[in-house]
């Protein structure tokens, strides 16, 4: 599908470009948002990921790159910032650019200055898709985003409770609004029951049952799969390893 | 201890304003802040809760008070905003005056307007306690509450894992760094094991084990609890029945 171009030439050799959101916080967003992208390498996509969550940015650390520093080189006479690269996947993120323990306490202005510059000067070259792992809430860093970009499409990710539901409908609606119209594509319920090692046959429906699938069906939205809360993603978070969506997983066959 | 009053008059008869933070979204905030406000009213204070989270109001549905609507009334004059009472605690959010299936997509300008307007026009009256769940991050938000209001101090919020600590470390530099210099009180770490009913004696670390803990020994911040993973804390927050901490647990103790 060829992504329409209005006056917004910033990304021209991308064919795809996704926002992953979520409304609430703390849902597995940025965990999700690592696994497809490590996903669609592993199937053989040139994939690029830009974490726009400016004010708590994860990949670095869930790519295990956190020492990385991103170059800055000058093709046709622009300086242009040249992205990382691990597990074949194209990554550009402020948290490469702050030292993790200082608070970027800034104002949403500065906040998007920032996130324009991470868009428009990156050498982000021929990518059949591009991720943006999107801040949570709906405030300065969406609007930039949906107004500077075509996006072809955005994920929602949430978790099954009342609580991240009433979130997910509100970022459900930034994108369908008439301001933004950008298509939902799908929504992803994360931390749908936990199975411990030694109960194989029992879920415990921490957060609830279901929450995800029933808003995809009241709201028409394809439900693209539900991910149980297990411990070893955590940790693949915490240690940079992403774990990649088993292609015979429901949600991995889903993607 | 008496706070000191700079410039900042907005809230006389207020004794002590705690912020609530946690950089990362997700990890229970608005749980424990509810929590806390209900057991510091039923020991007898007279406490008030803001809802700083503009674009992902909880504590409406939190406590049950989603149809709510608080009243505007003449003082001396002036329009003052009613909170709402529910179990002993005055409530304000945005969330009471936006409908929930909307997505508030503003600048960070129009969301600390709507919040000074919470602050200022509201008529808390003599307060013991006034907590302020802060949204996740540290942005416009952030500045304002604490460039507005002499805080007494915060309390942060986290789980576990490293990317929360992360985040934790964040929110923690941003209260003790020099444009602010806000006493940390305490850091509570949430969701820091499960224990399913069937296996009373196991403790599962699905986030990881005593992260919120070695954070605060290494920070020098008191830790003031851990909270397990409890499906019943969950549903409590689904159900609008904020769980009160328990005098004689190990987390209400320490309150
Ligand atoms: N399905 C899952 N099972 C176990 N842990 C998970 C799962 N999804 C996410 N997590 C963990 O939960 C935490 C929050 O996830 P994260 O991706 O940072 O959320 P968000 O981007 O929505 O803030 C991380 O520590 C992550 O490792
Ligand atoms: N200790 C706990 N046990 C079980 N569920 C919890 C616990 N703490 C928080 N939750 C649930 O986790 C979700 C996120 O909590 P919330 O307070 O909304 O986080 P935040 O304010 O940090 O975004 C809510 O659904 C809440 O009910």
């Amino acid at each position: 599908k060829k992504r329409e171009i209005n006056q917004k030439p910033l990304l021209p050799d991308v064919k795809n470009v996704i926002a992953v959101a979520s409304g609430k916080g703390g849902v597995g967003k940025s965990t999700v948002t690592a696994s497809l992208a490590v996903s669609l390498a592993q199937m053989g996509y040139k994939v690029g990921l830009l974490d726009a969550d400016i004010f708590g940015p994860s990949i670095p650390k869930m790519f295990g790159t956190e020492d990385a520093r991103p170059v800055v080189e000058k093709y046709d006479g622009k300086e242009r910032i040249i992205p990382v690269e691990k597990y074949g996947v194209k990554l550009l993120s402020i948290g490469y650019f702050v030292d993790p323990e200082d608070a970027l306490v800034w104002r949403g202005a500065m906040a998007t200055n920032a996130l324009k510059q991470l868009l428009g000067d990156a050498k982000w070259d021929d990518l059949d898709y591009l991720l943006i792992d999107m801040p949570p809430g709906t405030s300065d860093v969406h609007l930039t985003v949906v107004q500077t970009i075509a996006l072809t499409g955005a994920v929602i990710v949430t978790t099954p409770q009342e609580v991240a539901l009433a979130d997910a409908r509100k970022g459900i609606s930034m994108f369908t609004g008439k301001q933004v119209a950008v298509p939902v594509l799908g929504l992803i319920e994360n931390m749908a029951w936990f199975t411990p090692a030694e109960l194989p046959d029992n879920k415990y429906y921490i957060f609830g049952k279901d929450g995800g699938k029933k808003l995809s069906e009241k709201l028409g939205v394809p439900l693209l799969g539900q991910l149980p809360l297990v411990q070893s993603i955590r940790e693949g978070g915490d240690d940079g390893q992403p774990m990649a969506l088993n292609k015979d997983s429901i949600t991995g066959s889903s993607f």
